[in-house]
Parts: structure tokens; C-alpha cells; sequence
């Protein structure tokens, strides 16, 4: 079975503004094996 | 044929041919998948190519077959054989005994242990208020930003699907950016201004001829994550993050095995395959959670409704039929769900 998550999260507002600490960013790599609490992204 | 001490034995022409078949079929096969392997390892990503094995799913009752696999596993085992066959299940899927909440003879059949609670603390949870957990136990399989124009997702190289279609066409899933709801002279779309007033997400237009008094907000990106689980994994779902659930979608559909040939092979597997949609809103803004049955896997439990069922028997075309959908009282606050509380879980048949 297959879960898919879509979710909104803050981006920086432009390609050219700097990266924020704000931005979301995803902590996972295609084809990890990942567990229920462990963090996908911040 | 005949054995040395002189009796002889015949096996009929068909079932040699059949078993000749069977054996060709299986070499090509692992043909077939050491080519895939030598790809990958030349960074090569294989891409969609629908195969034989897809078009003769595509005719088979894939639902009933998947709720008399149920109706089986549902069978009582006796007490002095659940733990033999348990084991044998995962030793077989890789499952981790070590985690189950309860002493194996107390799971009645093969279903329940599927769809097993683990024991206290197995799964810590990420607390920090910024970070997304993982809803379940699997494999990333992709993951990343929503782009425009329209929202797709890749379910393999040369074939995507878009993300409306597997939530819902009247999802108030947020536009990616305020482009496609603005006509060309800059004038927001009739059909789209109730949709921007209500939604909690404002857009920020960059066109001055807006008269609406939405004021700019920091921009918010649409972000993705398919996560698969394999037959051994756990198979509860739990909260990513603290959310309101504002909806249910339910879609009766096909169900298509999800494995990785499968991806490759089936074309619309995601947005055909029965499954159930939760939309609601998080501290971030929108979220959406799907989960996706398969063959083996038919059914879907929510928490919040214990009463819905899944792979219910149906004469209908089901593709065309709308999903069930049911907005959770009170209508803008919904179900609030904690993060790392368990949603729903899948189970057999």
C-alpha cells in the first residue's frame, strides 16, 4: 500500500532571495527506509 | 518417460507445455529485472513501459479477489499454530517481531496481526514543532515541491499524475501560485474569487489591478512525499503534524498491486486504486493525507469513522463514480488530530 502526503510549508519567495532558515526542507533520500516519528523534512 | 527399473511413467502433453510456459515466462521475467538492475546501476532510471503482466491485471476482478484473500485471512487459527505461522509471515516479509504489542497466540488470524499495534515506544516521535514526521513505516519513494503550471507528481519516469485527480477534483487543494486563477488582464477568475476568499491560504497577486483587500502573506510552497509500504511493514498511519481534519474523500476504485513493477507497468495506479483522502489544515497551511489500498491490502480503517468500509462489493464503473465525500463537524474546525496519534490503519481483503 501507498501513502502520499501534500502539504504546504514556507519556501523562499524568489530562486534569487537567499535561502532562509525558515524554508522547509526535506531531511530524506529516494529510496530510504523511514519510520513513523522519524522526521521527513523541517 | 521411463525409470531404470523399467516402469515407466507419462506426463500428458499440456501439462508439459504448460509447465515449458511457465518456465519461459519466468526466465523472461528475470531477464527482465536483471536489465532494470544493470540500468540502475548505471544511474539510468528506468521509465514507464506497460507490459503484458499490466493488461491482464487490467481484466481481472482485482476487488473480489482481494476480499476473498480477506475473507481468508480472516479465518481463526488455532492458538498452538498462530506463532508458527506468524513467523513463517515474517520471516518471509521481514517483519520485526521484537516490536509487536501483543504475545503472538493472542492475534485470532492472519488479519489481525497484519494490522498489529507495536509495543509502547518503539516509535518515537519527532517533537519538534517545525519538522514533518513520517506518517507510517516504508520506503521514500519520491518526494519534493509541487512546480507549476499544475500540480503533477511522477509515478516513473515518462508518466505522471496530477495531484488534483488523486485528491479530488473539488479539493480545495491551493494553487500552486495565483497565475492560473489570474486571466490575462490580471483580473482573478470569477469562478476562483470565492474559492481565494474562503481559502486559508491567501495568494499573493502581483498584479495591481486586484481590488480585493487581501493583504501579500510570505510565500507558502506545495510540497509531496510518496512513502510505500512493503507487506512486512507496520501498517498503521499516524499524524504527521498537529492538523484539523476538515474532509474525507473516500474512492472506490481498482486495486492494483502498488510494488515497484507495478509503478512501472500501470498506468493512473495512484488516482484508479481505491483509497481515502483527508484534507485539512496544519499550522503551515494546507495538508492533505492519501492512503493508497492494493490488491492484498483492500481495506482502510480510519479512527474517526469506524464505520466506513472500504472494497465494498459494487456492480458500478467505479473509475467514474465521484467519491464519497463527508465534511467533519464543525465545518472550518473538523477532527483535531495530534501529531504521531495513530489516523487510520490498512488491513487485508
Amino acid at each position: 500500500s501507498t501513502v502520499v502526503l501534500v502539504f504546504q510549508a514556507p519556501v523562499a519567495k524568489s530562486s534569487k532571495d537567499k535561502a532562509s532558515s525558515t524554508d522547509f526542507r526535506f531531511n530524506i533520500n529516494r529510496g530510504d527506509r523511514i519510520r513513523v516519528g522519524e522526521a521527513l523534512g523541517r | 518417460s521411463s525409470s531404470s527399473n523399467g516402469n515407466t511413467f507419462l506426463l500428458p502433453g499440456a501439462t508439459v507445455a504448460t509447465i515449458l510456459m511457465f518456465g519461459a515466462l519466468h526466465a523472461r521475467r528475470l531477464y527482465d529485472d536483471r536489465k532494470v538492475e544493470e540500468a540502475k546501476e548505471r544511474g539510468i532510471e528506468p521509465g514507464f513501459q506497460p507490459d503484458a503482466k499490466a493488461s491482464f491485471l487490467n481484466i481481472l476482478p482485482l476487488r473480489t479477489i482481494s476480499r476473498i484473500w480477506g475473507s481468508l485471512m480472516s479465518v481463526e487459527l488455532p492458538v498452538q499454530m498462530r506463532p508458527y505461522v506468524y513467523k513463517a509471515w515474517a520471516r518471509a516479509f521481514h517483519s520485526n517481531l521484537e516490536e509487536v504489542a501483543l504475545p503472538l497466540e493472542e492475534y485470532p488470524s492472519m488479519r489481525d496481526f497484519f494490522s498489529r499495534g507495536l509495543r509502547e515506544g518503539c516509535r518515537p516521535i519527532d517533537n519538534d514543532p517545525q519538522c514533518l514526521i513520517s506518517p507510517v513505516d516504508g520506503i521514500v519513494v519520491r518526494f519534493g515541491e509541487l512546480k507549476e503550471p499544475g500540480a503533477m507528481i511522477e509515478q516513473v519516469k515518462g508518466f505522471s499524475y496530477s495531484v488534483s485527480t488523486l485528491l479530488g477534483l473539488n479539493s480545495f487543494l491551493p494553487m500552486v501560485s495565483g497565475k492560473d486563477v489570474v486571466q490575462k488582464n490580471g483580473e482573478v477568475e470569477d469562478s476562483h474569487k470565492d474559492q481565494i476568499k474562503k481559502s486559508w491560504w491567501r495568494v499573493s497577486l502581483s498584479s495591481p489591478k486586484i481590488q480585493d483587500p487581501i493583504p501579500a502573506s510570505p510565500m507558502k510552497g506545495l510540497f509531496y512525499c510518496v512513502l510505500y509500504l512493503s507487506p512486512g511493514d507496520y501498517h498503521r498511519v499516524h499524524s504527521p503534524v498537529d492538523w484539523n481534519v476538515l474532509v474525507r474523500r473516500h474512492f472506490s476504485g481498482r486495486l492494483f498491486p502498488v510494488n515497484e513493477r507495478a509503478t512501472k507497468t500501470i498506468r493512473n495506479l495512484y488516482t484508479e486504486n481505491e483509497r481515502i483522502v483527508l484534507e485539512g489544515q496544519w499550522q503551515q497551511g494546507y495538508l492533505a493525507l492519501a492512503a493508497i489500498g492494493a490488491t492484498n491490502i483492500g481495506s482502510i480503517e480510519l479512527y474517526i469513522e469506524p464505520e466506513l468500509r472500504t472494497n465494498r462489493p459494487s456492480k458500478k464503473f467505479l473509475q467514474f463514480e465521484p467519491p464519497e465525500e463527508r465534511i467533519y463537524e464543525r465545518e472550518g474546525v473538523g477532527f483535531m488530530v495530534k501529531k504521531g496519534e495513530e489516523v487510520a490503519a490498512f488491513n487485508m481483503g
